[in-house]
C-alpha cells in the first residue's frame, strides 16, 4: 500500500489574486508531488493541498516567503489513513 | 451482513460489500429494486446501477450518482444509504412516495469501481480511473474532465500525470461513456446529480465557461432550495451557484455535458467537510452526511415531478 507517513495536508489561504496566482505557480511545479485537494479558485476561499514529506520545507517557505497564509489540515495523513482502517477492521471483526 | 436491515451503514464498505448490499436490497424489495448492468470498466469490472421503478414504460426519471472520483469515500457510502432510505421511505413518506409512483430513479453507487477498488488496494487517495494512456508511465483520467463538453478546454490538465487529467479524448473513460450510451439510450432523465465531496457546495453549469446557462435563474432558485433543506438537519452551510463563479473553471465535466443534453436539472453535489479530514472523513460521518443530503436531494426530485418539461 501506498504510504503517506509524514505528508500533510495545508489549508491556504489567499487574500487576493495575485496570491491565488502564486498558489497556482506551485500547481505547476511537477517534482513537489502536490495533490490539490481543493483547487486554487479565488481569493477567499480555501485551497487544500496534501504535501509531501518531502517537498513539506520547499512549499512552506514558498508559501511564507511570499506572505501566504496558511494552517495545518492533516499533521499527518498516515495516521488518519491508520485510523480509518482499525476503524473499519474494528467493525468487521465485530 | 445478511440482510440490508444488518449491514452498517456507520462505516466504509469495499467494493464486493457494495456490489453485495445491492443484490440484496434487490432479493428484499424485487416490485421496486432492479439492478443493471451499464457496461464494464478499464480493468473489467462490472459497473451496475440501481433502477427503482413502481412501473410504467420508460418514466421521466432522476439520475444520482456517487463515487466518480474514487477517493471520496463518503459518497458511495452516503450513495449506499440513499439506496436503503429509498426503500424505506417508499410507501411510507407521502411527498416521496409521490415522486416514485411519477418518476424512475437510477443510483449509481459506484460509479468508479476501477478507482475505488484501487483505495482499497494500493492508494487511499486514488481519484482517477486505472486506464492506461500510451507513451505515459501515469494511469488513469479524471472521470469529471473526460466529458464532451468543453473537452480539453482550460480547467482540465493534458498531462496525465495530472490528478485533472482529461484524457485521450472525450468519454475515452469507458466508465464515462457507458454513462452516455446509457442517458442517450433512455432519452428520458430529466434530473442528473453528480455527487463529490467535499467543500459543501451545490454546482450548476457551466463549468468551462462564463455565459451563465439559460436557465441560470431557475437553476439557482432550485440549488437555493435545496442547501436550504439540507441545512435544516445540521445546519451543514452549503454555497451555491454555476462551477466556473463558485470554483473555478472546470471543463470536461459530467453535468456540463448532461445540461447540453436537454437534461435542464442537472446538479453536482460536494459533499461535507468538517474543516479536519477532507477525504478521510470520519466514519461517524457518513449517516449525518447522508442523511442532509437526502433532504437536498428530495428537494431537487420533487421539484423535478412538479417541474416537468
Amino acid at each position: 500500500k501506498e504510504n503517506f507517513v509524514g505528508h500533510q495536508v495545508l489549508q491556504i489561504s489567499a487574500v487576493d489574486e495575485a496570491q491565488v496566482q502564486k498558489v497556482k505557480q506551485l500547481e505547476e511545479l511537477e517534482h513537489l508531488q502536490l495533490d490539490f485537494w481543493r483547487g486554487p479558485a479565488q481569493p477567499g476561499s480555501a485551497t487544500d493541498v496534501r504535501v509531501p514529506f518531502t517537498s513539506l520545507q520547499a512549499v512552506k517557505i514558498f508559501l511564507e516567503a511570499h506572505g501566504i497564509r496558511y494552517r495545518i489540515l492533516i499533521e499527518n495523513v498516515q495516521a488518519l489513513l491508520d485510523e480509518e482502517q482499525e476503524q473499519m477492521f474494528a467493525f468487521q471483526s465485530r | 451482513a445478511r440482510s440490508t436491515g444488518t449491514f452498517s451503514y456507520a462505516t466504509y464498505h469495499t467494493l464486493e460489500e457494495i456490489y453485495d448490499f445491492m443484490d440484496m436490497l434487490v432479493v428484499e424489495h424485487p416490485q421496486l429494486v432492479s439492478k443493471l448492468q451499464i457496461g464494464n470498466t478499464y480493468e473489467g469490472r462490472p459497473i451496475y446501477v440501481l433502477k427503482f421503478s413502481t412501473g410504467g414504460n420508460n418514466r421521466p426519471a432522476i439520475w444520482i450518482d456517487t463515487g466518480i472520483h474514487s477517493r471520496e469515500w463518503v459518497t458511495q457510502a452516503s450513495g449506499v444509504w440513499f439506496a436503503k432510505k429509498i426503500t424505506e421511505d417508499y410507501g411510507q413518506d407521502p411527498a416521496f412516495t409521490a415522486i416514485l409512483d411519477t418518476m424512475d430513479i437510477f443510483l449509481e453507487i459506484v460509479t468508479n469501481p476501477d478507482g475505488f477498488a484501487f483505495t482499497h488496494s494500493k492508494n487511499r487517495l486514488w481519484r482517477k480511473t486505472r486506464s492506461i494512456t500510451p507513451g505515459s508511465s501515469c494511469v488513469g483520467a479524471d472521470p469529471n474532465r473526460n466529458w464532451d463538453a468543453g473537452f480539453g478546454m482550460a480547467g482540465a490538465s493534458g498531462n496525465p500525470c495530472s490528478e485533472t487529467y482529461h484524457g485521450q479524448f472525450a468519454n475515452s473513460e469507458v466508465e464515462v461513456k457507458s454513462i452516455v450510451d446509457f442517458v442517450k439510450d433512455h432519452g428520458n432523465i430529466k434530473a442528473f446529480i453528480s455527487i463529490h465531496s467535499y467543500s459543501q457546495l451545490l454546482l450548476y453549469p457551466y463549468g468551462y465557461k462564463t455565459e451563465p446557462a439559460p436557465d441560470q435563474n431557475e437553476l439557482d432558485r432550485v440549488a437555493k432550495s435545496a442547501v436550504t433543506a439540507l441545512a435544516s438537519l445540521y445546519g451543514t452551510k452549503f454555497t451555491y451557484g454555476s462551477i466556473i463563479k463558485t470554483i473555478y473553471q472546470a471543463s470536461g465535466s459530467t453535468v456540463d455535458w448532461t445540461y447540453s443534453q436537454g437534461i435542464k436539472y442537472s446538479f453536482t453535489f460536494e459533499l461535507r467537510d468538517t474543516g479536519r479530514y477532507g477525504f478521510l472523513l470520519p466514519a461517524s460521518q457518513i449517516i449525518p452526511s447522508a442523511q442532509e443530503t437526502w433532504l437536498a436531494l428530495q428537494a431537487i426530485m420533487e421539484y423535478t415531478v412538479t417541474h416537468p418539461y
